[in-house]
């Protein structure tokens, strides 16, 4: 059984080796991988290792091979189908971030109840209000919902969304959101990079 | 000295205490604490020992006192003035995200080089031209910028900013800026959450 610990790290090596790998960089040893991950090398062997992956003794792991195994162990062959509900300023800039496409996700449709919004052109597609919701889910097999609308709309547009055959949710809405079994929930706070920012500044300038 | 992957999990820690502080609840126990963070009890005693906190033996930590100290060490007591670059899809939905504010960071001035959003009022401040960019980082002591610009025009900006006298950049433009040492950058990439959910999802609905 793999560590949640190690699974959580797989996005971040997936990153990490596409940045590199855009560098022209075509080998990497555990010890500068680790550095830009911030584990130590043994780390960066052990989680690789529970993947079967081992590297070459000496000189390190083929930088394209292993992101591609990464890629393959994270399910992003899937291509996986996504809808986003409400499409306000956040809403907005993710779906229009074309990382995501990149990535072999595809954002196949786009909710918003402001009937200003609906119509809406959004990148390749129309806005469409919440009453096609549940139909739009079924017929573009979306596996994913981004919810970027305000706090008090998330848990009823949830409850759609699940009751709808939405299995995994990413939740930008600063509120708890409760879900059923088998339902996978990511919720996204970005306040942990600043927070991480003032940890070091708050040492490299004195008070 | 403590271990940069010990640092790198206390904005995850204050985060995580913040929630289950609204939610009521006084103490918790590393089992507890670990189930949520995604780490085993021992690294978190472990952990939170590095910073001189033992917890009550058979009890658990004391979750308001713990959050006061995290939060201490995370330097968020410093209260830190935030420019922001890009006021345009991701910067207006962050320029207005209240929970920043409640950890203590202050949002000071808004960029943007389109005339159009030059003087736009973006809550309690108004969108100014980049020529005012040096000037008001100094009026302003501001630490920390936040890049919300498209990816060419990023490294321009961030010259400027640090020759001005900030100290800490949080990009979101995707691509690789270059900073010279004592400039601290955190480059957030939201593709992490959404990777995070094909791996689960993946594994939860065959193919
Ligand atoms: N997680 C983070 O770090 C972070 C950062 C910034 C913003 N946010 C949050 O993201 C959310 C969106 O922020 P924003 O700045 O884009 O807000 P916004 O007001 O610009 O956008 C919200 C959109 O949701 C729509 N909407 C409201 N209720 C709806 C419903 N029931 N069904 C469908 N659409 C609905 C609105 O019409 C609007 O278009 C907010 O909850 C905000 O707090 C989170
Ligand atoms: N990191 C992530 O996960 C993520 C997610 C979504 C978007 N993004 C990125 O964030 C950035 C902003 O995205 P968006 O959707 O808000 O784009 P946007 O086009 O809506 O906003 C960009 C803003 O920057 C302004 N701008 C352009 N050049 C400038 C300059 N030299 N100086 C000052 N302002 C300037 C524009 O006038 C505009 O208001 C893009 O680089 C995008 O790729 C990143």
């Amino acid at each position: 059984a793999i560590s949640k610990a190690t699974i959580d790290r797989l996005p971040l090596y997936f990153r990490t080796l596409g940045q590199i790998r855009e560098e022209g960089v075509e080998i990497i040893s555990s010890d500068e991988l680790g550095k830009k991950i911030g584990v130590t090398p043994e780390q960066i062997r052990k989680d690789l290792a529970s993947f079967g992956e081992f590297g070459k003794k000496g000189v390190g792991y083929y930088v394209t091979d292993l992101a591609r195994h990464i890629g393959e162990i994270l399910g992003l062959h899937r291509g996986w189908h996504i809808a986003l509900i409400g499409y306000g300023q956040l809403g907005g800039a993710l779906a229009n971030y074309p990382n995501f496409k990149t990535l072999g996700f595809s954002i196949k449709a786009i909710f918003d109840d402001n009937t200003a919004k609906v119509g809406k052109q959004a990148g390749e597609m129309k806005v469409q209000p919440l009453a096609e919701l549940e139909e739009t889910i079924r017929r573009e097999d979306i596996s994913i919902a981004v919810i970027t609308v305000p706090a008090g709309a998330a848990q009823a547009i949830a409850d759609r969304l699940i009751a709808a055959g939405v299995k995994g949710i990413w939740n930008f809405a600063p509120t708890k959101i409760n879900v059923p079994p088998g339902v996978r929930i990511c919720n996204e706070d970005l306040s942990v990079g600043l927070t991480g920012l003032s940890y070091y500044l708050s040492r490299d300038i004195p008070e």
